[in-house]
């Protein structure tokens, strides 16, 4: 249909590229991840392994949520646990080709959604900001 | 044009009512609003007055932030601290009437957008997930 086909003229452009979206490896610790998180200011940000797959997401939540001894934040709690032991590992990946009905499905619920080769090597990120900009580029011709 | 009048016909239903909105108020101490935030799961919700107007956002990246010595986290820090210490007040609200131009406009760089009445009552948000449920219904047609 019409949308499907607008949106899908501007495929390519809506994956953000692995080289411009930060991560972190499952094996750091979570002292560090939490580190990154909030310098580069993400909520949650990807996880990979040394052979650079997509193995996981980690957020800033998952981290906190680590910290607390109920109702007390004790940031010694951290000391040893690495990324891999909080991270989320059931994650919806786009793998190609890459499709737009299902990128669009996928957005509803996931305010990012990670992309892999064939190989499972990560390669980008489509976020939900690109697929809004397309639409809102739609609606104002 | 096309997409605009498809979104339109449904936009009475985008926005997510007050009352099913996790919110703080500005005077909560920011333990208080720490816990809300874990115990809801949202990175990032509404703050309103004693009047029920909104009057700013908290996340938990500004809590976090608020905890830090440097590059240690030290929970004594938000002792003295309450929401409207850290919220962020430069916000985009909606207001009626409601346009669907502008609202696809700010959901391009706000996941979410508090929406308020003639008097600044807090009266519900639009977030993203509405508007791509609807984008994705039309691109399914
Ligand atoms: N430094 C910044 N500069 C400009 N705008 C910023 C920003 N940080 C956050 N935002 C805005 O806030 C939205 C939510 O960010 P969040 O970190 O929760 O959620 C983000 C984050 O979890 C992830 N993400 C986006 N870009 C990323 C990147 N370069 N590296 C790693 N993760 C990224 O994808 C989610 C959705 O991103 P999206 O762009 O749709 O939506 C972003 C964007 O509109
Ligand atoms: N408990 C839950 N159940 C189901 N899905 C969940 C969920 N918590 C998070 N999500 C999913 O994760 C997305 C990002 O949530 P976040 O809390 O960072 O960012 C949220 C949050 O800051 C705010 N928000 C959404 N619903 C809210 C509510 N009922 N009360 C307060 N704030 C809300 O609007 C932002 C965008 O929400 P959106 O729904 O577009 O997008 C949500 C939704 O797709």
């Amino acid at each position: 249909n019409a949308v499907k086909e607008l949106l899908l003229e501007n495929q390519a452009d809506y994956l953000i590229p692995a080289e411009n979206v930060a991560h972190v490896m499952e094996e750091n610790p979570l002292n560090h991840a939490l580190l990154v998180l909030t310098k580069v200011g993400y909520s949650k940000i990807p996880v990979i392994n040394k052979e650079s797959q997509f193995v996981g997401l980690i957020s800033l939540s998952a981290i906190v949520d680590a910290m607390f001894d109920l109702t007390e934040i004790d940031p010694d709690n951290l000391a040893n646990l690495c990324v891999k032991d909080v991270m989320e590992r059931e994650v919806k990946m786009l793998k190609p080709p890459y499709d737009i009905e299902k990128i669009l499905h996928l957005s509803v619920d996931n305010p990012f959604i990670p992309a892999v080769n064939k190989e499972n090597i990560f390669v980008g990120i489509i976020t939900r900001r690109e697929l809004l900009k397309a639409v809102n580029h739609l609606a104002h011709e």
